[in-house]
């Protein structure tokens, strides 16, 4: 027993959500010369963004009159929606179906007279909520057009509202008018770009390529696939392929679009590869921009010089989202007994878990989380517990402590990668009586 | 299907190489 290994604890220091939401400063620019964070270094090959959430009181979207309890309540709505709708996605992948091939019989293409693209058919129904958490503001078009746009690792295409809209969902600002810019550019049907979408037609009028994407929550957008330019605030890059969607559907989160840096080859990422910035992008998400901010960065200065890495994963059936192999959880320092084939992908060898920028909660395979649930229970005997809230089952009642001890929750990747999580990012608060929750959920909830 | 989301994420610069395939992971780089 001498010898036994220590378990290793964290301090949680309790502060739980405020009754309501406090004014925060905005965060002095620490990327220097830059308006809103942005810059350009090393002659073009780093592109920085600043991103902010859409449930921050700095968010432009934000809802001043909701509390953060509700907040926290539909994000976890949110959350329930994009998490069935990826799994969803992956299943019918593994058996060689695409999500939009279960849509594309029921919509219907015509051109107008003039040209513009009109879509007819039963829409979708089903959960209309938004693809996103975080957004990046950018310009679009000549003149630049500044716009707000989702940011997405689980999609492939960038796409705006575009005018004239045959249905289109409110977002803050104008919506953007092809005809205002000098760069847009149609795509042929028989363009290269055009063929790359899984799921295109054809104005035949026009010979314009026409894009769709159904997001399987409910949201979709049809419209335009073209060229356009896109502005950072001293970075500006033409030719980029998007959609400009004439019938949208869902909460984008009032945002103008979204801005797909999925593994397909269409993704803003996969374009500037072919461009100038190798391909490497990387994001730091953070919940209020109270310490250090969101942000997006495309380039050689995307890699910190202690980073640790783990292999991506291909998915032979879909390469939209970024697999990697979890190899193991650790609580209080020990390996949690886990089935091996517990974060297997699909059956065709694949193995793997998603890393997801749109997705709030980790979720996990029952003979995962189950284990893991039942640790940190038995590493938390002292604490009050609470039940659950929402799509949490383990919750304590921490009212009236300072700081409480909560064992270490490491997540482990193939290569030795090892990712030691602070505290808040897996006990969190969710209300202001001093109820915090473990942040994870079992995948099979709302299955 | 396994997510890791972006709760557990917060804090950690989340690299994405597609020239070398690799996601990396650094602390504290917000």
């Amino acid at each position: 027993a001498r010898h036994r290994r220590q378990p290793r604890y964290q301090v949680l220091h309790v502060s739980p959500l405020p009754s309501k939401w406090q004014e925060v400063p905005r965060v002095a620019d620490s990327l220097g010369q830059s308006e809103k964070g942005v810059r350009k270094v090393d002659n073009s090959t780093t592109l920085i963004l600043r991103l902010t959430h859409r449930d921050s009181p700095l968010s432009p979207f934000a809802n001043p009159k909701a509390s953060p309890r509700e907040l926290l309540k539909n994000r976890l709505a949110r959350d329930e929606a994009r998490a069935s709708a990826i799994s969803v996605r992956t299943k019918l992948a593994a058996r060689g179906i695409r999500a939009n091939d279960l849509v594309v019989e029921s919509v219907n293409y015509t051109a107008r007279e003039q040209g513009v693209v009109d879509f007819a058919g039963p829409l979708m129904s089903g959960l209309k909520q938004g693809s996103g958490e975080y957004f990046i503001e950018l310009g679009v078009g000549s003149p630049p057009r500044q716009t707000y746009m989702v940011i997405d690792t689980g999609s492939d295409i960038i796409w705006l509202q575009c005018t004239p809209c045959v249905d289109c969902y409110t977002q803050s600002g104008p919506i953007f008018d092809p005809a205002l810019s000098s760069s847009y550019e149609s795509l042929a049907c028989t363009s290269p770009l055009c063929s790359m979408l899984e799921l295109h037609s054809c104005a035949a009028q026009t010979n314009s390529c026409l894009y769709q994407v159904a997001y399987g929550d409910g949201s979709f957008t049809q419209g335009d696939f073209v060229l356009e330019a896109l502005s950072f605030r001293g970075a500006t890059m033409g030719g980029i392929a998007m959609g400009c969607g004439h019938d949208n559907e869902g909460l984008f989160a009032s945002a103008a679009g979204l801005f797909g840096l999925g593994g397909g080859p269409l993704s803003f990422p996969s374009q500037l590869g072919n461009l100038l910035l190798r391909r490497v992008f990387s994001y730091c998400l953070m919940d209020r921009d109270e310490s250090g901010f969101s942000s997006l960065m495309f380039g050689s200065a995307a890699v910190p010089m202690n980073t640790q890495f783990t292999p991506l994963l291909k998915n032979p059936n879909l390469n939209t989202y970024y697999y990697v192999s979890l190899v193991g959880i650790s609580v209080g320092g020990s390996m949690l007994s886990i089935p091996p084939q517990a974060f297997r992908m699909d059956g065709n060898g694949g193995g793997g878990v998603i890393v997801d920028s749109g997705t709030s909660v980790t979720r996990l395979a029952e003979v995962a989380y189950g284990p893991l649930r039942s640790a940190f229970r038995e590493a938390t005997p002292d604490l009050p517990f609470a039940g659950g809230f929402s799509l949490f089952d383990t919750c304590y009642n921490l009212s009236g402590q300072a700081n409480v001890r909560v064992p270490l929750v490491s997540l482990h990747f193939e290569g030795g990668a090892e990712m030691a999580l602070p505290t808040s990012n897996y006990v969190i608060p969710v209300d202001t009586e001093g109820t915090y929750c473990l942040a994870f959920a079992s995948a099979e909830i709302g299955a | 299907v396994s997510i890791i989301g972006n709760i557990q994420q917060q804090g950690f610069r989340i690299v994405f190489d597609g020239v070398s395939s690799r996601l990396g992971f650094a602390a504290n780089q917000c």
